[in-house]
């Protein structure tokens, strides 16, 4: 099982959408 | 940072270095919002400061040890390995249990990256609670502590002094739900008894229960479910106990669905700069590039990984590495795992590009670790992860790197056991 961890996460926006069953990136959203 | 092109940036040896100070961060937009801040920084209401590099050293082998804790307990929930302790759920709340279930030194879930301040009962009792999409059924330390409880910043929550406390019964569904969440449940005069095991020894153990919730003012949430723990043990910082933000019924995004409609997004903080955790969808949401959720696959959130691109050329691995066993992102794992075949490739093209910088002692997952003492900056290639539906995400230097120490710095990914398990 791969895993994205919460480094690479850092300062970019994650959406978690469950009723669209969609994840989604936004970089520039966290200033 | 400064550009030097596209993909290859330079950064100031002194912003890789784990800051001393917090400042401010500007939030996410929308009206159900939280802050969000890192354990471990000077963000933290609980932050102690490190006496010297050493103990800054010591920090990040033991953060280092708790990340493959927190993977090794993410692989026996998805292979539905028994959890341990494999006792009877009732017995845990005895006096006579008190020996049983040894909190082990430097165990722990491994999930405290990130508290956020939310508040229980009524009238409304504050706790910082870890935050965690790897975790479903929220819990605080209650009084009174039946058997042991760890040291947390300020009052356990206190269910004598709540108007709206109430026990679950054991004939109710969510009750039921508890025990498919966590494998352990049981049942006395008092009602459902939870528990959840962390397979490090760390758990929480005591009454299913239900009170108002207080995320924000405006935005309150009677009759939530979560566990009043009576016995906690476990390496949990000084937070209040969990904040389960993973996919099943008794998780917080799936109990608030009416008023949420099941959608959250969070800027996770680093060390000195707070981020922020929303719920409810919001209009700006509809520009960021969205991947499919891998439905039928709780209790993580599965994605799924294309390719990874290093200094703008894209890793010769098939996708397939990738799809044999699977990808979830979770907010308490801090080290991105990798299957070894995508990691070596990962690791060959950035030792490539960082080919000038003298090579250091691996720190302990870390296998690419780079001796910066006699450098002010450092040039690195940026690296950018590929996702189904032609979705990329560019990490910078603050997703690139783990740095151990004042002089080292470490590529913040690791391999996985196998590619094919």
């Amino acid at each position: 099982l791969s895993i994205f961890g919460n480094r690479q996460q850092r300062k970019i926006l994650v959406v978690h959408d469950v009723p669209n069953a969609r994840i989604g990136f936004k970089q520039g959203a966290c200033s | 940072a400064r550009n030097i092109n596209q993909h290859i940036q330079t950064v100031s040896v002194d912003q890789l270095r784990p800051p001393r100070e917090c400042t401010a961060g500007k939030g996410l937009q929308g009206k159900t919002t939280l802050k969000l801040v890192d354990r471990h920084g000077p963000c933290a209401p609980f932050h102690q400061k490190t006496g010297s590099a050493d103990d800054g050293k010591r920090d990040s082998e033991e953060l280092l040890r708790q990340d493959q804790q927190r993977v090794d307990w993410i692989h026996s929930r998805t292979a539905s390995l028994p959890l341990s302790p494999k006792k009877n759920i009732e017995d845990l709340l005895l006096p006579e249990a008190t020996t049983q279930v040894p909190a082990q030194t430097g165990s722990s879930l491994g999930s405290g990256n990130f508290i956020v301040d939310v508040g229980l009962g009524t009238p409304k009792q504050a706790f910082n609670l870890v935050f965690d999409t790897g975790s479903d059924l929220s819990w605080v330390q209650c009084d009174p502590c039946l058997i042991s409880c760890y040291q947390q910043q300020g009052p356990r929550f206190s269910p004598s002094a709540s108007s709206t406390y109430r026990n679950v019964p054991c004939s109710a569904a969510e009750c039921a739900e508890a025990k498919l969440e966590s494998g352990l449940n049981g049942c006395s005069t008092s009602g459902c008894i939870y528990g959840i095991t962390y397979g490090d020894n760390s758990l929480s153990v005591g009454f299913l229960s239900q009170d108002t919730l207080t995320i924000t003012p405006n935005d309150v949430v009677p009759g939530f479910t979560f566990g009043c723990g009576h016995r906690n043990q476990g390496l949990f910082g000084m937070t209040g106990g969990m904040f389960g933000l993973g996919r099943s019924k008794l998780s917080v995004p799936s109990q608030t669905a009416n008023k949420f409609g099941g959608v959250f997004a969070y800027c996770l903080p680093t060390a000195s700069v707070p981020g922020s955790l929303a719920f409810g969808p919001d209009s700006s949401y509809s520009s960021a590039q969205f991947t499919p959720l891998l439905t039928g696959s709780q209790p993580f959130y599965y994605l799924t990984i294309t390719g990874i691109s290093v200094g703008g050329q894209l890793l010769p691995v098939s996708s397939s590495i990738f799809t044999t066993s699977g990808t979830i992102i979770d907010s308490g794992t801090v080290i991105t795992r990798l299957p070894p075949t995508a990691y070596s490739a990962l690791r060959s093209a950035f030792r490539t590009f960082m080919a000038k910088y003298p090579l250091s002692q691996p720190s302990l997952i870390l296998d690419t670790c780079y001796d910066l003492s006699n450098y002010t900056t450092v040039q690195y290639p940026l690296i950018e992860f590929h996702f189904q539906g032609g979705t990329n995400v560019l990490l910078d230097f603050y997703n690139i790197f783990f740095v151990p120490s004042s002089s080292q710095a470490c590529l913040a990914f690791a391999p996985t056991s196998s590619d094919s398990s």
